[in-house]
């Protein structure tokens, strides 16, 4: 089963 | 200074609308370009993204950037006091830096009120967004898109977006069986609005969970029509443009293969 990835696995941070 | 006037008052409350089930707390930044917003939802999946240009206001003043700390549910109660008609004018004074003030004026000018709220100091993290050209960005209607999301929700907790060149085939699977949605790309339309259109350099397929796609069709009356721009294993981008103004963009984080 597909698991929910974040968003911060792909934008940079601060 | 900063004060911005805004005619059509209601757009704010379709804004609130539009965030609240994602966000209870986020930074207004004002600048002389305008007013944004950008903030994640709690659990990190989810990413709001507000533009509205000063050139969009009917009036804006903005002396010196300024970052404003909202409590969302606290403004909602104020902007709730407004009626739709109303004019609003949001200000905040540099001798003053933990307030905002919304004042609301009738169209007769009759009757006008002014609201003071109180600002957070809030501890804002910043994603930083790249430029991307995405392999397929879908316009839609966005009551389309809504009616879609609802549908799905009842069938599965996630939707797989599969998007080929003849069209976007929506697909949900759960305990009572399964459910697919296929939208086709408009021939001819006579209303732009109710176009079904598909620019795409290869096609994708990616599944999402629908507790937020439902969560950001709470915008759908900021815009006839939304856009999906979507590329493999990267985050979907939903965006409503604001007339003349902006845009309300919503990001999420795809389901992935562990």
């Amino acid at each position: 089963k597909a698991g929910q990835s974040k968003l911060t696995a792909f934008f940079a941070g601060p | 200074m900063f004060e911005a006037r805004l005619v059509q008052g209601s757009l704010l409350k379709k804004i609130l609308e539009a965030t609240k089930d994602l966000l209870t707390e986020a930074t207004f930044d004002c600048s002389s370009t305008g007013m944004s917003l950008q903030a994640m939802d709690s659990s990190h999946v989810s990413l709001v993204s507000l533009m509205l240009r000063s050139d969009g206001f009917d009036a804006y003043r903005c002396d010196r950037n300024l970052s404003m700390g909202i409590n969302l549910t606290s403004m909602t109660k104020i902007i709730k006091c407004s009626s739709n008609d109303d004019v609003v004018t949001i200000k905040a004074d540099d001798n003053n830096p933990d307030t905002v003030t919304f004042m609301f004026e009738s169209p007769n000018q009759e009757k006008v009120s002014d609201f003071e709220m109180k600002l957070m100091d809030l501890d804002t993290e910043h994603l930083g967004i790249p430029e991307t050209d995405y392999s397929v960005v879908v316009k839609m209607p966005a009551q389309e898109f809504q009616r879609v999301c609802r549908d799905m929700s009842q069938i599965g907790e996630s939707v797989t977006i599969c998007c080929t060149k003849d069209g976007i085939r929506f697909s949900a699977s759960g305990d009572l069986g399964t459910g697919n949605i296929k939208i086709a790309q408009s021939a001819n339309v006579d209303k732009e609005e109710e176009a079904v259109v598909i620019e795409m350099q290869e096609a994708v397929t990616l599944t999402f969970a629908l507790r937020y796609l439902n969560f950001f069709t709470r915008a759908t009356s900021l815009s006839g029509q939304v856009s999906l721009s979507m590329s493999p294993e990267v985050p979907l981008v939903v965006e409503y443009k604001i007339a003349d103004m902006g845009y309300m963009r919503y990001y999420l984080a795809p389901k992935i293969e562990d």
